[in-house]
């Protein structure tokens, strides 16, 4: 039996809603070590992964290991149904046909339920291993947000460049050009706004902004991003949930014929 | 110019 209950919907609705434009069809894998997601979307581009530590639940209880196989179209169409407030558990069978979302508001006077069936997705598992990465950022989530949000009206593809004292990001397209400098800080008057650079070599590479446009969409959920880069590989942008877990998405770069 | 990469030549199946 699976009994996993947040304590507000809106850290439920947030995660879904940060992956379910670039992924449809997900396999939760769900056991005593929390819920955990994997999904490639259909161009093979974009590898999401998702962690959820039953530090994360107000309460958490797996007896036993189970997947359920989700569309997040129909998931979110039932996560609307419920307000940010309201607790919202997820309850499944050990062999589950269908999941049911029950959402209660803070006074107890109103449950709602509902139920969705599950889907048999076959899906393949990709291997991550500890990847080798030539740098490591930390920033603002809202503020990368808006530096892909901004440069994306130009081209469809951008580079980014990282340098020990600064990540530039450059985008040359039909109507013009435009690049976005940003330089280490660490005020720790202004946390969220932080932005450190580690590396071990200089970075140059470039990214479809389509993917980074999906991908920013998961700033609601931690106000810093982690970004890594290595050259020619795909890079790692996460976003840590404050109160255990994770949201990763590994994406293919692009590269110069 | 660029071409786009896939991920399938840098994670292996499970």
């Amino acid at each position: 039996m699976l009994e996993a209950k947040f304590s507000e919907a809106s850290l439920f609705k947030r995660i879904i809603d940060s992956f379910k434009d670039c992924v449809e069809l997900v396999n939760f894998v769900c056991d005593e070590h929390g819920i955990e997601a994997q999904a490639v979307d259909d161009s093979r581009v974009l590898l999401v992964v998702l962690k959820i530590e039953p530090s994360a639940f107000e309460s958490f209880r797996c007896d036993k290991p189970v997947t359920l196989g989700l569309n997040l179209t129909s998931l979110s169409k039932v996560l609307r149904c419920g307000n940010n407030s309201d607790t919202l558990t997820l309850i499944a069978d050990d062999e589950p046909d269908s999941i049911f979302v029950l959402f209660e508001d803070s006074k107890k006077n109103k449950i709602s339920e509902y139920s969705l069936k599950l889907m048999e997705i076959d899906a393949d598992m990709l291997r991550i291993d500890d990847m080798k990465y030539d740098c490591t950022i930390n920033m603002s989530s809202v503020e990368f947000a808006k530096t892909v949000r901004d440069l994306s009206q130009l081209n469809d593809s951008f580079n980014v460049f990282v340098k020990k004292d600064a990540i530039k990001f450059v985008a040359e397209g039909d109507i013009g050009s435009g690049s976005v400098v940003l330089k280490p800080e660490n005020d720790l008057e202004k946390p969220d706004e932080r932005i450190e650079v580690h590396l071990s070599q200089p970075v140059e590479l470039a990214f479809s902004t389509k993917y980074l446009l999906d991908i920013v969409k998961a700033s609601t959920l931690s106000n810093q991003i982690i970004i890594k880069f290595a050259s020619e590989s795909p890079a790692l942008f996460e976003f840590k949930l404050n109160s255990g877990g994770y949201l990763d998405f590994h994406l293919a770069p692009k590269y110069n014929e | 110019r660029f071409k786009q990469s896939s991920l399938n030549r840098f994670f292996t199946k499970i």
